[in-house]
């Protein structure tokens, strides 16, 4: 039932959480 | 807390607070899937409902049979007329719903934070929410409506920009082994997040 693990990364300039930050 | 007595109904937002760390991709999957059938239904039936320019996670509502509605914004509605004239565009309330589920992807993260997502799930939410780098032959636009002569096996093979519900539902079911299974493993996978939260609400409340 437990949610799947992930990975997490440093931010990155071009990743999509920059993109997406930039929209909002 | 918001919440109180028992709901048929749980918004996107009380998921995230109530469990206090971001959906799976699966997840994001089938809410993306399940909100853009809502959503061409509702467009199919002509009787859009009025839908302001920036959503939120609190306007997905994800139902104990599975379905995911998109409920317009209370304050907005008293001022009827003028917002039937400003809703979104199609384009528009797909860009926002790629955002708000990149955002519950992301919920909890810190800002110097991001989360490796699987590239076909990015590239879905870099398409719904706009984001792709332009690669010379990208020429969207908001209210261009190139619909036409687009040949379906094509289509389905390399989507390279969303312009409809239709294109979403088409990427997240080319997600599974098994396309016609989309609408019931998604469905399934929706009811399941109703009903796990629904028990870990109900503990809460007890607990409390």
């Amino acid at each position: 039932k437990g949610k799947s693990l992930y990975k997490i990364k440093p931010r990155h300039d071009s990743g999509i959480k920059a993109k997406i930050s930039m929209k909002t | 807390g918001e919440a109180e007595g028992p709901r048929d109904a749980l918004s996107l937002e009380d998921i995230l607070r109530l469990y206090n760390q971001p959906i799976n991709e699966e997840q994001a999957w089938a809410v993306c899937f399940q909100c853009c059938g809502f959503l061409s239904t509702e467009d199919a039936r002509g009787r859009r409902a009025p839908r302001p320019r920036a959503l939120s996670a609190a306007q997905i509502r994800l139902w104990r049979d599975g379905a995911v509605t998109l409920a317009p914004t209370g304050e907005s509605l008293h001022d009827a007329g003028k917002l039937e004239y400003s809703r979104s565009t199609e384009t528009e309330v797909i860009e926002s719903l790629g955002i708000i589920i990149y955002k519950a992807l992301d919920y909890g993260l810190k800002e110097n934070e991001e989360r490796e997502l699987s590239p076909p799930l990015e590239k879905l939410i870099d398409l719904m929410a706009n984001t792709v780098e332009a690669d010379g032959s990208n020429d969207e636009g908001y209210e261009a409506a190139n619909e036409g002569m687009e040949d379906e096996d094509d289509e389905k093979r390399k989507i390279s920009a969303i312009r409809s519900y239709r294109d979403v539902m088409k990427l997240c079911a080319a997600h599974l082994p098994t396309e016609s299974e989309a609408p019931n493993h998604y469905q399934a996978v929706c009811r399941a997040l109703f009903a796990e939260t629904m028990e870990l609400y109900t503990f809460l409340t007890k607990i409390k």
